[in-house]
């Protein structure tokens, strides 16, 4: 089994923290951060990191995408262009390996979802959110997701969801789309699944630390007026996403970067 | 007496709520937010709203001065232009108004303070940051400070506050300064303006909602974790902000704009 997850967002919104807290990994060892000086003249770079990891059994070979120096710099008007080339490239790669000789063993590192880091800052999206989703939602599964959303209140949170979808359904842009259920699933499946369509974009919070509460041991932030809990769902979607990502809908965001995205991306290339 | 003051900072860092919080005013009248399409060619515009207080039975004509889509374009390389302009014309102002024959009823219009609000959820200053403060701090005084404090844990705000005042120590920028105190100060006055200097960069939280907590009313915000109190010392520095600004140092920063700043700007200018 084989899955890569990218993630995108400004630096500071939380990306690795939440990328370790779902996966219990500790994927991104302390990176140094840069000194200001660097930042001015950061260019948005590609790194990988892979983990295997066992999830009710099954054995899983995550890659996750980091892109770090998106959205850093004074001027961001091409920081999308390195994500598109990367994203093209694994495609380009799995097509040689699909028409060789060699098509068994064919490793597969395209993309098949991209979490993207809403800051909860602002009132909506920023216009570096609308640029880089309408030019990666016909190549890549885009699930956003409102960053650090401990920061708002509960109903700061409803106001701001509901102006993210507006803006997104004004800038046309395609995010990942849950499968409509079939007729025969079982009645919980489609209450879960309506369920998952209504909390979109996902509110998450992250957290490597682990607290006492009241005896129990929680991943949380420890603040002066109370213990955030990352996996209370009164708290965030964390639970939510985890649950879509490595239970319920890993299986779909494979198959629709399969038939969809990467068929995209072969039928432009061969009407060449 | 009269005082203006400039907020400086991107959309949704909290700088209308913090504004109103410290005056107990509604000086901005509830704005529509722009929708994401305005964003995108959104340039800086200054807005200047008056409003009189009155503090221990002095009143006060309060000015301050927003300068909404400061920071939220895609490119952001030219913002501070129109700041710097607004900054110079109202120095030119003042020194065409003393030139004149009617030098009694100059109205001073100089910006003597800007409070310029840091991302929280930075690593430290971005590139925006260092640009502007690099640009105006020989031209106004400047008081940064970090905005929506209640996202961070009392240790994230030790080591943010640690590390701004490195970067901004590298960059060489001029913050506004306390004077020292004089020899014959009383010693409580003496430890309070070394409490102050220690607590820079204020990490402020700002409210328009009263919450009941254990009985009495608070100005705060209501998470499903705890409430966070923005006059509790233990929560944020919005006192310090406040007795700043309003009782201790308001005269000094009235003096630093017109003995250093706009003497600056006077010879400058006679110089040419
Ligand atoms: N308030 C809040 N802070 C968080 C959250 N997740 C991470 N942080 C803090 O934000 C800072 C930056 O997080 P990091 O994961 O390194 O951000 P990245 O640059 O996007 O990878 C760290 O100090 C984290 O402790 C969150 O959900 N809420
Ligand atoms: N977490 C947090 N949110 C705040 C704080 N101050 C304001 N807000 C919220 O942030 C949003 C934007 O605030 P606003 O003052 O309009 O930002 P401005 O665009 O900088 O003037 C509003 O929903 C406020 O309720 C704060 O100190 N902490």
């Amino acid at each position: 089994f084989e899955f890569t997850l990218m993630v995108v967002g400004e630096s500071g919104l939380g990306k690795s923290t939440l990328v370790n807290s779902l996966f219990l990994t500790d994927l991104y060892a302390k990176r140094a951060p840069n000194s200001a000086k660097d930042r001015i003249n950061k260019t948005v770079t590609i790194e990988t990191n892979c983990v295997e990891i066992e999830e009710k059994g099954v054995r899983l070979r995550l890659t996750v995408v980091d892109t770090p120096g998106f959205g850093d710099a004074l001027n961001n008007d091409k920081c999308e262009e390195a994500i598109i080339k990367y994203v093209a490239n694994q495609y380009e790669a799995y097509l040689q390996d699909e028409s060789g000789l060699n098509r068994r063993n064919i490793v597969d590192n395209r993309v098949h979802c991209c979490l993207y880091f809403i800051s909860p800052y602002g009132r909506g999206l920023k216009p570096i959110d609308i640029k880089f989703m309408r030019s990666l939602h016909d190549k890549v599964n885009i699930v956003p997701v409102i960053a650090k959303a401990d920061t708002l209140t509960k109903s700061e949170i409803r106001s701001l969801k509901a102006r993210i979808l507006e803006e997104i359904e004004e800038a046309s842009i395609r995010i990942y789309q849950f499968p409509e259920c079939d007729s025969d699933e079982d009645e919980d499946f489609v209450e879960m699944n309506k369920d998952l369509k209504e909390s979109l974009p996902f509110a998450v919070i992250g957290s490597n630390t682990f607290i006492v509460k009241e005896g129990n041991r929680v991943i949380g932030r420890q603040y002066p007026w109370g213990v955030v809990e990352v996996e209370n769902p009164e708290h965030s979607d964390f639970g939510k996403l985890r649950n879509m990502l490595i239970r319920t809908h890993m299986q779909d965001l494979k198959e629709v970067t399969r038939d969809v995205h990467y068929e995209n991306f072969r039928s432009q290339k061969l009407s060449y």
